[in-house]
């Protein structure tokens, strides 16, 4: 099962 | 007071045209250092940052900084209304509710103007870190675009593995699947081509796409990761902006699809990878 990651758990929040 | 003045009309409206279909309202933030925006399309999957710095305008004043939230359909329409030879200043007060676009030909004796009302966007702003990417892949934009869109008829999902000696782009779907590989060209390819004309001795010109890929790898580690192409396809709407275009992967990271504007600044899409579960 593949799934998509979000852009917010990678960069956070300032 | 903030007014940016750009000879090259085109260049915003094809900035917008980029980004309008990923990000629906985006707060413009108009600084001493340019016209920046950073947003994240709906489903928080990607996001766009965009910068025009404030030297590559013709004119540029900003009083202080101002944070102007726009529909960016809405901006679309009137930048639409402006030529591509046209003129485009923005200009905005400080505590207004509106911005001001004025086109103006390159006769000078057509001259229009355009207001838009601003809104209050509550957003999330993101640090993106500096990060030393394990491969760097400079390329065609046109190739990539072409690449994107002729798998996104056979699968949902790109896989993309860099190694130092080629860039391999892999969907599968329903029908079958598909696998792309566009070998790195030799050093130099990616900058410029010189070539002897009879007539004018030695001439300079940029490859076209058509000559080849002119793929050019930076590697630190191999890396594979799986993309939704619904998005790198998005992306590619940047591609008229740029004739190269820059990706940047690390493993478990985004992906950095970068666009540079000539002489302005850049616009560049973070992807969220897919994993596997």
């Amino acid at each position: 099962y593949v799934s998509q990651l979000h852009i917010s758990s990678f960069f956070r929040t300032e | 007071m903030f007014e940016a003045r750009i000879l090259q009309g085109s260049i915003l409206k094809k900035v917008l045209e980029s980004i309008k279909d990923l990000v629906t309202d985006a707060n413009f933030e108009c600084t001493a250092n340019g016209f920046a925006l950073q947003a994240m399309d709906s489903s928080h999957v990607s996001l766009v940052a965009l910068m025009l710095r404030s030297t590559g305008f013709d004119h540029y004043r900003c009083d202080r900084d101002v944070t102007m939230g726009m529909n960016l359909l809405n901006m679309s329409k009137m930048l639409k209304c402006a030529d591509n030879d046209d003129t485009i200043t923005m200009k905005a007060d400080d505590a207004g509710d509106v911005v001001t676009f004025m086109f103006e030909n390159p006769k000078a004796d057509k001259i229009s103007d355009f207001q838009m009302k601003l809104m209050d966007i509550d957003t999330e702003h993101l640090g993106i870190p500096d990060t030393e990417y394990e491969a760097t892949v400079k390329m065609s934009s046109n190739e990539f675009q072409r690449i994107c869109r002729d798998l996104s008829s056979i699968g949902d999902t790109v896989t993309i593995a860099v190694t130092k000696d080629s860039v391999k782009f892999t969907t599968s779907g329903d029908i079958g699947e598909a696998n792309i590989t566009c070998r790195r060209t030799s050093d130099g390819d990616m900058k410029e081509e010189k070539v002897k004309t009879e007539e004018d001795g030695e001439k300079v010109h940029n490859t076209k796409s058509s000559e080849g890929q002119n793929v050019d790898i930076d590697l630190q580690e191999p890396v594979t990761l799986t993309f939704a192409l619904r998005y790198l396809n998005s992306f590619c709407k940047a591609t008229s902006l740029c004739e190269n275009v820059r990706l940047q992967l690390s493993k478990e990271l985004p992906v950095v699809v970068q666009y540079l504007i000539e002489d302005m600044g850049y616009v560049r899409f973070y992807l969220a990878p897919k994993i596997e579960e």
